[in-house]
């Protein structure tokens, strides 16, 4: 999944 | 979470406040590209709009929300407090060749054909870009304060830090985001000929050339 990675990260 | 994002994050932030601690204390923003500072504003502020729409952590929302209050705070000094003191004549750099592709870019390359995935990819795309007026300033007069090489040498290691991150995540996670990974790697490589300026000249305030 890509979601994590858009919301998670600065 | 692992040490790579989190001393990226940090040295993200130590760069933002070096930089306004700077503008702040000699009162003046002169070798500061204000367009840079409001390229980097309109990147959080399209990157962060989740926060409207998504929790994460504390520590997520916290420094999403200082940076984007220290975002528009330096680009308030600049333009509107120390404005006396802003270069603009070298600043001189055409940032609509900047935006007007990279906007582009975003809406033909992105994951999802949606309003805010399209501005969240603009982001990614104009954050790789946008230290490029601040470089050419210092390219045009050939010189920066050693606060501001201090400022760029951060900005350059979260980036690079990040890069370390996406491969740790890679191998322990299992995922990956090409568009990060793409406008990252792009972003670094511009960092390359400061960080060996900064290293050789051990930090001091230097003469630069292209």
């Amino acid at each position: 999944s890509l979601e994590p990675m858009r919301h998670d990260e600065l | 979470m692992n040490i790579f994002r989190l001393i990226g994050d940090l040295s993200h932030l130590a760069a933002i406040i070096i930089l306004l601690l700077k503008i702040w204390k000699s009162r003046s923003c002169a070798g500061i590209s204000g367009k840079s500072q409001i390229l980097f504003a309109i990147v959080f502020t399209t990157r962060y709009l989740d926060l409207l729409t998504s929790f994460i952590s504390l520590y997520n929302t916290c420094m999403k929300v200082i940076y984007i209050g220290c975002a528009y705070a330096t680009v308030y000094l600049i333009y509107m407090k120390f404005r006396a003191t802003y270069d603009g004549n070298h600043d001189s750099f055409r940032v609509e060749f900047l935006v007007v592709p990279v906007g582009g870019l975003a809406v033909l390359i992105n994951h999802d054909f949606s309003f805010l995935e399209i501005l969240w990819t603009f982001s990614i795309y104009l954050e790789s870009v946008a230290i490029l007026p601040q470089l050419f300033m210092i390219s045009k007069t050939g010189e920066a304060e050693t606060i501001t090489t201090h400022y760029l040498f951060c900005l350059g290691l979260y980036r690079a830090l990040y890069l370390f991150n996406w491969i740790w995540r890679f191998y322990f996670e299992g995922f990956f985001d090409m568009i990060a990974i793409v406008a990252g790697v792009v972003q670094t490589v511009l960092y390359c000929d400061f960080f060996y300026l900064y290293v050789t000249k051990d930090g001091k305030g230097y003469r630069f050339s292209i």
